[in-house]
C-alpha cells in the first residue's frame, strides 16, 4: 500500500490523540 | 486423568517456501461428560512452584491440569456450574492462580473468577460481572475489560485485580454510541486499547485516561470483523482482523484473516495483506487465535490452519482427526504449543 494514501503521519499519535479528545 | 501419546501429526503439504511443522507432543482426554468448549494454557503455584498448567472447560466444569513427567497431565481441581454453562475461558495475563471464564447461552450473561481458596485448596468461584454482556478480555497488567448493555446504557468497563488475585478496582472506558463485539491490546502499548464494533468501526482508547480517543470506520466488505492483534509502527497502527462472516470468493480464494494498516491521526485506513487458504481448501473462519506473528483458525470445514503472518501464506494445514472436526483452538500463553481441541473432550497439544 502507499503511505501517501493515507494522509500525514505522527510518530506521537497516541499522545496527540490523547490531548485532543474530551476527558 | 491422563493420557501420554508422542506422535508425528500428519500434514498435508501446504503452497508454503518455509512449511511450518506441527509435532503432536501430547493429548488429554476431558472427563466431563458434556460438550467441551474451550482451553488454555496458564501458570498456576502449588506449593511454592509455578507450573505451567492447562485449562479445559466443558459446559459445566472447569478444570485445571498440571503437567507431570514426560507430557503426562493431572487433574488438579475442577470447578462445576450447574445454572449457566460455560462460553469461553478468558485467561488474564499476569495474574497467577486465577482465571476468568464466560457463561451464558448464546451471549454472555456472567462472568467468573476461578480460584482455590488459600486456607484449604478448595475451589472457589466468584462473580464478578452478570447483566447483557457483549465481550471481554483479560488484559495485560492484571486487568479484564468488558463491554455490556445495549446501545442507551452500553458500558465498557476495566477491572484490576491485585497481585493475589483479589481486591479488584473498577474503571469505566468512555462508551463509542454502539455495541463493542471485540476487544484487543495494542503490542507493546500498554494504555491502548482497541475495539471493533457492529458498525463496522474500530475505536481506540486510552486506558490511563479512559477517554475514547478515535472512531474509525474500515472497509465495509466484511462485516462484524473481529479484532486479534494490533501494534503501533512508524506512527501507523496495524490490526489483524478475522471475518467470521465473509463469504467465499473465487478470485481472492478464501480470506480467514487480514491485516489492516491505519493512521490514527487521519483515521484512513488500507488493507495490507489477505490470508487465505491454500488452493483447494474451502471454509470460513469459525474460531481462531493470534500470537506473535502466527494466526491459527478452526474453519466450517471442521480443519485447523495456521498462517505465519510475516510470510503472509499458510504454513501448516491440520484435517479433523479421526473423523472429528476440530472446533476450538488456542496458542499456548505459557510456551509454543499450540492447543487445539473437539467438542467429545479430546484436547491435542502440537509443537509448532
Amino acid at each position: 500500500c502507499n503511505k501517501a494514501d493515507l494522509g500525514p503521519i505522527s510518530l506521537n499519535w497516541f499522545d496527540e490523540l490523547s490531548s485532543e479528545a474530551p476527558p | 486423568h491422563s493420557i501420554e501419546q508422542t506422535e508425528i501429526a500428519d500434514l498435508p503439504a501446504c503452497d508454503s517456501l518455509n512449511p511450518g511443522y506441527l509435532q503432536l507432543v501430547s493429548k488429554l482426554k476431558n472427563p466431563s461428560g458434556s460438550c467441551s468448549v474451550d482451553v488454555s494454557a496458564m501458570w498456576w503455584e502449588r506449593a511454592g512452584l509455578k507450573e505451567p498448567c492447562i485449562i479445559t472447560a466443558c459446559e459445566y466444569a472447569v478444570s485445571l491440569w498440571k503437567p507431570l513427567d514426560t507430557w503426562q497431565w493431572k487433574n488438579i481441581y475442577t470447578w462445576h456450574f450447574t445454572e449457566v454453562p460455560v462460553l469461553q475461558i478468558v485467561p488474564v495475563p499476569d495474574v497467577c492462580n486465577l482465571v476468568c471464564v464466560a457463561l451464558g447461552n448464546l451471549e454472555i450473561r456472567e462472568i467468573r473468577a476461578l480460584f482455590c481458596s488459600p486456607d484449604d485448596g478448595s475451589e472457589k468461584q466468584l462473580l464478578l460481572k452478570s447483566g447483557n454482556i457483549k465481550a471481554v478480555l483479560g488484559l495485560t497488567k492484571r486487568r479484564l475489560v468488558n463491554s455490556s448493555g445495549t446501545l442507551c446504557d452500553h458500558q465498557v468497563e476495566i477491572m484490576t485485580f491485585a497481585e493475589d488475585g483479589g481486591n479488584k478496582e473498577k474503571q469505566f472506558l468512555m462508551p463509542p454510541e454502539e455495541t463493542v463485539l471485540t476487544f484487543a491490546e495494542v503490542q507493546g502499548m500498554q494504555e491502548a486499547l482497541l475495539g471493533t464494533t457492529v458498525m463496522n468501526n474500530i475505536v481506540i482508547w486510552n486506558l490511563k485516561t479512559g477517554q475514547l480517543l478515535k472512531k474509525m470506520h474500515i472497509d465495509d466488505s466484511y462485516q462484524a470483523s473481529v479484532c486479534h492483534k494490533a501494534y503501533s509502527e512508524m506512527g501507523l497502527l496495524f490490526v489483524v482482523l478475522s471475518h467470521p462472516c465473509a463469504k467465499e470468493s473465487e478470485s481472492l480464494g478464501s480470506p480467514v484473516f487480514q491485516l489492516i494498516v491505519i493512521n490514527p491521526k487521519t483515521t484512513l485506513n488500507v488493507g495490507v495483506m489477505l490470508y487465505c487458504l491454500p488452493q483447494g481448501q474451502a471454509g470460513r473462519f469459525l474460531e481462531g487465535d493470534v500470537k506473535d506473528h502466527c494466526a491459527a483458525a478452526v474453519l466450517t470445514s471442521g480443519a485447523i490452519a495456521i498462517w505465519d503472518l510475516l510470510l503472509g501464506h499458510c504454513t501448516a494445514f491440520l484435517p479433523p482427526v479421526p473423523d472429528q472436526n476440530w472446533s476450538f483452538v488456542k496458542w499456548s500463553g505459557t510456551d509454543s504449543h499450540l492447543l487445539a481441541g473437539q467438542k467429545d473432550g479430546n484436547i491435542f497439544i502440537y509443537r509448532y
